[in-house]
């Protein structure tokens, strides 16, 4: 059985609000490493990627192979009766028919209790090759939404090019263009808003911008992101979470002119 | 004009 234990809910809850405009219905694959998504959008342009490692619960508990089977429309109206703080708790039989979800208060005068029926879901899983990018760009989250957002009022797509004098991110739209360069920074008090750039060679990339503003939903699980790019494959999108877990997001790019 | 691309033209089944 899995039995699994956040001390705070709201961890779940961010990860659900940042996939659950990209993918409906999909299963939590359970083990003894943790809890992991694999789905990918309608389209099959987009793919979410979601690692929950035993480590960021306590305790974890799973013995064994489990999927759930969620709908995560009917998920987020239960984790809505979750307040951030409240300690949340995730339970399931081997081959369950439901979820079982309590939040507790931190002062413990409020329990609630959730049953969530399941679905069967076959779902079909891609293997992602081992990349080495040419490009990994660290920057402050809402930096990376902030980009996303102003572009997209002018064009649907953004073309990402990293080279040696830094990252551009520029659009042409109906109304004319624009472009937002940036350049390295390091920050020694306030580590988390550094912009790195690590290059191998120089990368230009072109990506629909109704999926990069769906990926920064997730801004609020990681002051920082991490854009892996290289040319030809897609852009990987990383949002890192203590304990090791993290949300990443693939994005197929465009091709040619 | 640039195409959109899919996933599958990148990632197989495992």
């Amino acid at each position: 059985m899995l039995e699994a234990r956040l001390e705070q809910a709201q961890l779940l809850k961010k990860v659900v609000d940042a996939i659950k405009d990209l993918v409906q219905d999909c299963n939590f694959d359970c083990n003894d490493s943790g809890i992991a998504l694999q789905a990918m959008d309608n389209s099959h342009v987009a793919l979410v990627s979601m690692m929950l490692k035993a480590e960021s619960f306590n305790p974890f508990r799973c013995d064994r192979n489990i999927a759930i089977g969620l709908n995560l429309v009917s998920l987020t109206k239960v984790l809505r009766a979750a307040q951030n703080e409240d300690i949340l708790t995730l339970k399931a039989e081997d081959a369950p028919d439901s979820l079982n979800l309590t939040f507790e208060s931190s002062d413990k005068d409020r329990i609630s209790e959730y049953d969530l029926k399941l679905m069967d879901i076959d779902q079909e899983h891609l293997g992602i090759p081992d990349t080495d990018y040419s490009a990994t760009i660290s920057m402050p989250s809402a930096e990376f939404k902030r980009i996303c957002t102003d572009l997209m009022a002018m064009s649907e797509s953004v073309t990402i090019e990293a080279g040696k004098d830094g990252i551009k991110f520029a659009c042409n739209g109906d109304i004319g263009n624009g472009s937002i360069t940036l350049r390295t920074v390091q920050d020694v008090e306030n580590k988390e808003n550094n912009i790195e750039i690590a290059l191998t060679e120089p990368v230009s990339l072109t990506f629909s911008l109704k999926y990069l503003v769906n990926f920064c939903k997730a801004q609020n699980l990681s002051k920082t992101v991490k854009l892996h790019i290289s040319n030809e494959v897609p852009l990987l999108v990383e949002y890192a979470m203590e304990g090791g877990s993290y949300l990443r997001f693939y994005l197929a790019p465009k091709i040619g002119d | 004009k640039s195409s959109q691309t899919t996933l599958g033209k990148f990632f197989g089944k495992p």
